[in-house]
């Protein structure tokens, strides 16, 4: 079953928090591009980029929240997460989605694309440890 | 005297989920 929603959002969501990049560059999470997540996984050495297409996009039971299906890496692996309809993905070349922008722009003051079927959105994995 | 406010830093991979499927191979 999807991980249920956390119920109230995460701050660094909102308009005007301070981002510290792997190489120790701040940015404001509304100033974030698709490179600097690249980047920074880059220098990671543990965190792997992945690209996650959304599928499938569908009500959940719980109130305010939507359960996405994600086809996640070149293996195509289908991961189903329950998010609050205003939580925020960084979708590529594009920059933050989410299922209600106004719902985001409202809360978070940060503004959004509406997420779509096709979208690509930048996840994360734990690089394999050999 | 007024202290100086901090502000908070988060780490960038705080904003990216990790998606990972629960079965493995």
């Amino acid at each position: 079953p999807p991980a249920s929603p956390s119920a109230s959002m995460p701050p660094y969501f909102m308009r005007g928090s301070i981002i510290q990049l792997a190489d120790g560059e701040l940015k404001r999470v509304e100033d974030l591009k698709t490179e600097d997540f690249i980047q920074s996984a880059e220098l990671s050495g543990d965190l792997k980029i992945d690209s996650s297409t959304v599928e499938r996009i569908d009500c959940s039971h719980t109130p305010d929240a939507v359960v996405i299906q994600f086809s996640v890496g070149e293996h195509k692996a289908q991961v189903r997460v329950e998010v609050l309809v205003e939580y925020p993905f960084f979708v590529f070349g594009q920059g933050w989605s989410s299922c209600c922008p106004d719902k985001t722009t409202q809360l978070l003051e940060l503004s959004c694309a509406k997420l779509s079927v096709g979208d690509v959105c930048i996840s994360l994995t734990l690089r394999s440890i050999r | 005297n007024v202290e100086p406010r901090s502000v908070p830093v988060f780490p960038w991979h705080s904003l990216v989920p990790f998606l990972e499927p629960s079965q493995s191979n």
